[in-house]
């Protein structure tokens, strides 16, 4: 059964990216067979890889003009790479109000796990609530949301809750928020009491054990073209991202 | 002669909001009359200062239901404010298409300073480049971009420019970008020597001398409702903050 998780919050700069990249890796390296899929016009964990622009991506899987395995780049052991490109802000602009829109990308995801094994596919996805999240939603067993901890934070947070319920109702009764963790973490008791506080009151049990916290190396390893384990696996970091994805790894999904 | 300057990167999460309360208020300890114009729906200036929805804000304003001047606060010596209200979204969605509704905030503005004495006006700008953030580029004639200094974020710096080019030949001859300067910054060679290349290649002279550092500080303050002048006056947040306020300053625009 291949767990299919989102990394989504329609806040900009919290480290969707990333944690999305490092996650996968982190899993990967744990001999978990993965895909990840960029989601994001942007392209940045694609451009993270180097890979400028790729003719075959995502974009033209939504449009049907060929299969999703024929994007596939392999990046490093057990893990797969679904690219993107700039041109797939489009999307957004062509298919409002086609229902069937929403549902392309499960079906292509189910169609590539029905003849591979994949363990994992991690989705990073961009910083909107439109049509392309919302596949990534459809497609989705789980959400994960990075935040930082910082009061205008949960702003951000009650937007995706309020997308799940809505896509839950009608579009994937499987979807579930499975957690939140903070990134950019400092530790400092003003900002994150606060915040953890109000996670605990309304929203009990979502706030994941690991913060990601500040660390220059998560930084610099894109232009290095690297993950944070090839980069500097001695960095926290590295040990931040290497304990989320073990957290993530024991949150199994009810069946 | 008021100079009004909207602080504004499209991408999320850069540190627009917490440049334009700190830019204002180094100004306003300066001595200098600032407006500080919260034009975010997100609202996170007006939170800031603990206004929770106000009855007045510039969405009523922009839908000339009262002048602008009826919605302002005093929130510190030489530092008034215009709130924001989360329902200003509906804004973007009810006048596409309308080319008078890019010039309500600039008649505003100009009918606000020949009545008001104001030395600066300073406009918290959205993270998105449609009609919110076009009112703040007809009505400013200085745009300074924060970004961080990692390779993806040269693409939100091009937008703003493709954009500042599309105001300035229809809208506004009178906007220039004026500078761009770092956020979040670290100082790393890695990260901020490719960066500071490109800058110095392509946009010769646009990298203002002042970088503000990562600083834990900066994120404290707004959940104390203070700036950063306010909450701690000697940490690296103050210091830059200060110096770049200085930088804006000397910047004075062509007449
Ligand atoms: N833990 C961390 N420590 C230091 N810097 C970080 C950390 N996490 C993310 N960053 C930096 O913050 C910036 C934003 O991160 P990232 O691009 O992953 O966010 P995002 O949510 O994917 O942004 P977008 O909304 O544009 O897709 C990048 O410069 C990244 O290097
Ligand atoms: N120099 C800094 N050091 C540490 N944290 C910072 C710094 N600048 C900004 N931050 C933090 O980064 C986060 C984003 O900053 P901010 O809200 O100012 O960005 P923004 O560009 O206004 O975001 P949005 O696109 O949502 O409007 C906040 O948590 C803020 O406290
Ligand atoms: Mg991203
Ligand atoms: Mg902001």
């Amino acid at each position: 059964m291949t767990r299919i998780i989102a990394i989504s919050n329609q806040k900009g700069g919290v480290g969707k990216t990333t944690s999305s990249l490092n996650i996968a890796s982190a899993l990967a390296i744990e001999g978990k067979k993965v895909l990840l899929l960029d989601l994001d016009p942007q392209s940045n964990i694609t451009k993270s890889f180097g890979i400028i622009e790729p003719e075959k991506n995502i974009y033209g899987v939504l449009l049907k003009e060929y299969p999703i395995k024929e994007t596939v780049f392999k990046v490093r052991d057990n893990l797969l790479l679904v690219p993107c490109s700039k041109n797939f802000a489009a999307f957004e602009r062509n298919n409002s109000g086609d229902i069937e829109s929403f549902y392309i990308l499960k079906e292509q995801l189910d169609e590539l796990t029905a003849k591979t094994h994949i363990d994992f596919i991690v989705i990073d996805c961009p910083p909107s609530l439109g049509i392309i999240s919302t596949n990534a939603y459809v497609a989705a067993d789980e959400i994960y949301t990075p935040m930082e901890a910082q009061e205008f934070s949960i702003d951000g947070l009650e937007e995706v809750i309020k997308t799940i319920i809505k896509v839950k109702k009608r579009l994937n009764e499987r979807i579930e928020l499975k957690g939140v963790f903070f990134t950019r973490f400092h530790g400092r008791k003003l900002i994150s009491r606060d915040v953890q506080e109000y996670l605990q009151e309304h929203f009990p049990n979502l706030l994941l054990n690991t913060s990601i916290r500040e660390c220059v190396r998560l930084k610099e390893s894109p232009s290095a073209r690297q993950d944070i384990f090839a980069f500097a696996p001695e960095s926290n970091g590295a040990n931040d991202y290497r304990s989320l994805a073990l957290e993530i790894l024991t949150k199994v999904p009810r069946p």
